[in-house]
């Protein structure tokens, strides 16, 4: 069950953060002309793959979900 | 925190670790045992041994923190992130912090149980990655789980054994077998029980459960912990009465009853005008075409009246009076979409009312 998160973030800004933080997901300051998919939607899958979600790539409730349950702040990835 | 785990471990196995400060929610004693207990999960069962000093740099430093800390990885207030600590090395390595936003506790299931959190951290000042597995220490979630009785699971003393050899001590008693996590692709699976829930179909295994939804190709496994920390593990039957939005949990002669993510009542199985003689079901099914709980004991069943409040007149009766050919023990029952599924060991056979339209396994419900 998802637990409510004390704050004010926007779910996609939120989303960002956590990918941000444990999937080591770089700032996208540079034009994504020719970028076939998102760094986003790659790390999502990355994540939806490790809880063993359905890999979509995008931002679905129960990823958002899953990702504002309490967990452990170390990567699930290497760095 | 590297995850090249076939390089992070420790040289040695004699370590030392400190307690820098506490945390308000818990006393002193409480914190040290806490700790204490949660490097022993680990020491059990390899030859790491762990000392404890009161000054100077032990290698697995602990400290309660608050939001940026100083080690370029702020922790983020109630919830979210309870915890990291570094893999093992020189300096930060090895250390473990705890967000002291968050309420911990001793022997509770409410707010986070620190024992818990500990251990998990432990494992990765050890050189664990997390684990895909859901019923492992290290899966990143947390999960509370009874405290008193905690097992390392199976998952983790592979790893850890992998890392650093077995305990080469001959314990005083015998360690407990460690768990594993049940496997849906296991031929061999017998479920414990199978229910409804508010349209999701949940199928219950030891401590676990898997949660398969109508419109979801896949099925997701937790513990039963981490959804209802009260309910134990070892279920003998489960049943959903939609009518009244509860599910009924059976061990034993406990029934507790569940609406949704709460336990909202406790009663025995003598409630359900059970004979005295009946100390435990096997299976339960709710049929929504009669209103009547289906109780299963060996290879005969209960019909009880829910409207009524009462158990059906000559009862019990043989099993394959009302499903020919179950001619075996009923070890799990649910309906779905009119169909009535009554699981024998590892076969499910599907009935529409009285009549055997298909032996099925696990297989056909757990995505393997």
């Amino acid at each position: 069950r998802s637990v409510p998160l004390s704050t004010d973030m926007s779910d996609e800004e939120f989303a960002k953060n956590y990918l941000k933080e444990l999937y080591a997901m770089q700032e996208d300051n540079t034009p994504s002309f020719g970028r076939k998919v998102s760094e986003m939607s790659l790390k999502l899958s990355e994540m939806q793959e490790f809880f063993g979600l359905k890999v979509t790539g995008t931002l679905d409730a129960e990823t958002l979900e899953m990702m504002k349950q309490p967990r452990c702040g170390v990567p699930d990835v290497a760095a | 925190y590297r995850a090249d785990s076939s390089s992070n471990k420790w040289p040695t196995n004699k370590l030392t670790y400190r307690i820098e400060n506490y945390t308000p929610d818990m006393s002193v004693a409480e914190v040290d045992d806490s700790i204490q207990r949660a490097l022993q999960v680990w020491a059990r069962v390899t030859p790491l041994k762990f000392t404890r000093i009161y000054s100077g740099i032990a290698d697995i430093m602990i400290s309660f923190a608050v939001g940026d800390h100083g080690d370029g990885s702020p922790f983020d207030g109630p919830n979210g992130f309870l915890a990291h600590a570094f893999g093992p090395a020189d300096g930060l390595g090895g250390d473990t912090h705890f967000d002291d936003d968050e309420t911990f506790t001793f022997k509770s299931s409410n707010g986070y149980n620190l024992f818990l959190v500990a251990a998990h951290e432990f494992g990765h000042a050890l050189g664990l990655d997390h684990s895909t597995d859901p019923g492992a220490l290290m899966n990143a979630r947390y999960t509370y789980r009874d405290v008193d009785s905690f097992v390392l699971p199976r998952d983790d003393v592979r790893k850890i054994q992998a890392l650093y050899g077995s305990n080469p001590e001959i314990p005083d008693k015998p360690e407990p077998t460690p768990p594993p996590t049940p496997n849906a692709c296991d031929p061999r699976l017998v479920l414990d029980a199978v229910t409804g829930l508010r349209g999701e179909t949940y199928f219950f295994k030891n401590k676990f459960f898997w949660r398969s939804h109508p419109q979801m190709p896949q099925t997701e496994q937790f513990l039963i912990k981490s959804f209802w920390p009260e309910l134990p593990g070892d279920i003998d039957a489960a049943l959903e009465d939609p009518s009244a939005d509860l599910v009924y949990i059976f061990k034993g002669q406990k029934v507790w009853a569940l609406n949704g993510y709460d336990v909202v009542n406790r009663k025995s199985l003598s409630s359900f005008r059970l004979p005295a003689t009946v100390k435990k079901i096997n299976a339960a099914v709710y049929d929504e075409s009669t209103g009547k709980m289906l109780f299963f004991v060996g290879k005969s069943y209960y019909s009880f009246d829910t409207n009524n409040k009462k158990m059906d007149k000559g009862y019990p009766k043989q099993v394959e009076e009302r499903f020919p050919g179950m001619t075996g023990k009923v070890t799990a029952a649910f309906q779905n979409n009119g169909f009535t599924y009554l699981f024998s060991g590892p076969r499910v056979f599907e009935f529409n009312e009285s009549t055997l339209m298909r032996v099925l396994g696990n297989k056909h419900f757990l995505q393997c």
